[in-house]
């Protein structure tokens, strides 16, 4: 089993779109079995795979040592994809957890039961844009880091950022194993120069961690989450639905060959 | 003067761009005096612009109590407008202020001082995407908010937190007459059912504050921070430019109205 945080402190980079969508594939084409925690308080996982968020569900309670793990799974209508949802009790985290000691490392220990249990394949962690606990926190829990990446100038800024904070998790030993998996280049857009450019910068400083598939800008990936369907459901022959399934079908081929 | 929170918990819908745009149309074409804050950690307000983030110099250090207000206030090359750049200390405020008392009301007490001087029509707060502690602190702080949305559906669903988030923030005691000043559509693209559907659904329910500008996607509102430009510097003739200029012009026209 691995622990995956899908994570960047930029807002509005792909990585809810990219949770929902690597789940789904890995869950129906590879036949892999996932658990996928809504980590936003935002929720936006959550509602764009159609379920409604009840106050109560989210990880919260077990954060705060009221619930177990387990209680908070839910099944989906697809056959090997779990979640965890969120709800908005998920943003008193950030405070309360701040205020305790060891807040960096709790979730981690949350976590740790489902590697005793060995019911899942791969457990994908959705981030909210921020560099506070919630974040920081996934970081410390998760084996790897997978970054989305918007096509754009303060995409590429904030790369440095992200790369530098799971860094600074690692190296204050909450994670020593931690390590980043890949970058995934998202809202692609070949008409303009300025896709094109970040990409080719983003290859020349990180050519191992770069994904070969690019996710292009699609507007039924845009539409997809307000009918609650992930993408394979929406429009599945379409491109969002394509560049997802080679997402994919390359985290496999990458994790296979480690 | 007025304090303008430039807020939306929702990542990447456009408030830097905003509060960039905005800020200098307004010093420029309607020759306001303005004063930005970047309260991002990510700094991309102070990086759009073309300034170099260095430690030190960004709010931290006031927030905290060991510098004042006046030195952190940096000149630009615009002749109305100030701004205070961010820092990767500012991330820190995050989990040190929350651990104290009155922490949502500590920006509040340290910006009241420029209402004394009066040296500002107007003080555009740019903050960061999340419900932590700088972006309430920021909405305890400001006499109004103003909200850009994205045209998709993830942005629709925020919307009603964030509107929540202040209508807390004003009953706490906080900021009571803190009000929404106005709603901007950001990223329309006219080509998109999508972009059409969610702008009719944000004016059904908010018909008073949504702007009448709507700021149209564009390529070159991606570009220009990459040369640390402002619109009306990188592509003045260019859509992006005519739709801030008009978006200021409007600001401008419902605040002489009230
Ligand atoms: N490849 C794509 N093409 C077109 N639209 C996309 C694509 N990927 C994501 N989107 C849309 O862009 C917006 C931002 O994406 P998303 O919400 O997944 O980003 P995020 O990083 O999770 O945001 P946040 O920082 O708020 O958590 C959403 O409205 C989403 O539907
Ligand atoms: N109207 C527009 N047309 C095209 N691109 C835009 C437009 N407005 C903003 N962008 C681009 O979209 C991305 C997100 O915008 P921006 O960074 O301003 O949002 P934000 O809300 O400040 O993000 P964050 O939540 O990370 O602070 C940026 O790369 C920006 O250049
Ligand atoms: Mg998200
Ligand atoms: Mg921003």
């Amino acid at each position: 089993m691995k622990i995956v945080a899908i994570a960047n402190q930029k807002g509005g980079v792909g990585k809810t779109t990219t949770s929902i969508n690597l789940a789904t594939c890995l869950a129906t084409l590879g036949k892999e079995r996932v658990l996928l925690i809504d980590l936003d308080p935002q929720a936006n996982t959550t509602s764009g795979l159609g379920l409604t968020t009840q106050p109560g569900e989210s990880l919260y309670e077990v954060l705060i040592g009221h619930a177990s793990l387990a209680s908070k799974v839910t099944a989906t209508r697809f056959d090997n994809l779990s979640i965890i949802p969120s709800d908005m009790e998920l943003a008193g985290v950030e405070i309360e957890l701040a205020q305790t000691e060891g807040h960096l490392t709790r979730l981690r220990e949350v976590l740790s039961q489902l590697r005793v249990a060995s019911m899942y394949d791969w457990v994908l962690l959705d981030c909210p844009p921020s560099l506070g606990v919630l974040m920081t926190s996934a970081l410390a829990a998760a084996d790897e880091l997978l970054i989305p990446l918007q096509c754009e100038f303060f995409g590429l800024e904030g790369l440095a950022k992200i790369v530098h904070v799971q860094e600074q998790v690692r190296l204050s030993g909450a994670n020593p194993d931690g390590r980043i998996e890949g970058i995934v280049m998202t809202m692609f857009d070949g008409r303009t120069n300025l896709s094109r450019q970040v990409v080719d910068q983003v290859r020349e400083h990180f050519p191992e961690e770069v994904y070969q598939t690019v996710i292009r800008r699609s507007v039924r990936l845009g539409e997809a989450p307000s009918f609650g369907q992930a993408i394979i459901e929406y429009n599945s022959a379409g491109q969002g639905a394509v560049d997802y399934r080679s997402l994919a079908q390359e985290f496999l081929t990458r994790h296979r060959q480690k």
